[in-house]
């Protein structure tokens, strides 16, 4: 079954994607 | 125009996004906690709706400051990330990049946790703002070290100096920063507008 609710689902893609970019425009945090 | 009961995700998603990105303090994120009816209980409690993690540069040199997370604490937090990349993207079918390998900071961590938390019968910041109508807004580190909210403790944990909660009609707007930001009449403003709610900005 589905283990995360939707907005939960959502809220979670929308994080990793701004992480992404955010590394991407700073570099490694170490 | 009367408050919708319930925003759409996307809606809500662009409101939290123009007010932290428009906003003239610097927070680090925003969460709204979507009233909602169990089910099975009938009791009332508010649960995740939605965030908008910004995070700073500057986050990660005040957790050098601060000591920051120790390496357990990492290993811990990357595999959490992994198995969340993983259930999000279809078992693992997509590789694992960047964004799930690097070091997360305490307040990303402090983000993800929020995902899992909900408050009933008006408890913690969030619910005491729901339950009284009146937004609460606490500023400095002593202050939420001392607050009587388990949520608003572990913010300060985790190098948040400011969180705020408003109500506004079918949940709480919670705003959380790194920085020490004393109460604005411009957030609130713009709270007012973007989340049409129509309470009066102090208790």
């Amino acid at each position: 079954g589905d283990l995360l609710p939707m907005a939960r689902r959502k809220s979670l893609q929308r994080f990793f994607e701004k992480r992404k970019q955010r590394l991407t425009a700073v570099g490694p945090y170490t | 125009t009367p408050a919708p009961a319930y925003f759409s995700q996307e809606t809500l998603q662009q409101r939290l996004q123009a007010l932290i990105e428009g906003a003239r303090e610097s927070w680090t994120y925003g969460i709204f906690w979507q009233s909602s009816v169990d089910a099975a209980t009938g009791a009332s409690f508010l649960g995740w709706g939605d965030g908008y993690y910004k995070g700073y540069e500057e986050d990660k040199r005040k957790q050098r400051v601060a000591g920051a997370a120790s390496a357990a604490e990492q290993e811990h937090r990357k595999c959490v990330l992994r198995e969340l990349h993983s259930l999000i993207s279809g078992g693992g079918s997509s590789a694992p990049d960047e964004a799930v390998d690097e070091e997360v900071t305490d307040t990303e961590w402090f983000f993800l946790v929020s995902m899992t938390q909900s408050f009933v019968n008006g408890g913690g910041l969030p619910g005491q703002a729901f339950y009284t109508g009146a937004p609460a807004w606490v500023t400095g580190a002593d202050r939420l070290a001392a607050a009587p909210c388990d949520r608003a403790r572990q913010a300060q944990l985790f190098g948040l100096q400011t969180m705020v909660c408003v109500p506004v009609g079918s949940g709480v707007l919670e705003l959380g920063s790194t920085d020490v930001v004393f109460h604005s009449p411009e957030i609130m403003g713009k709270i007012r507008v973007l989340f049409n709610f129509s309470s009066p900005d102090a208790p």
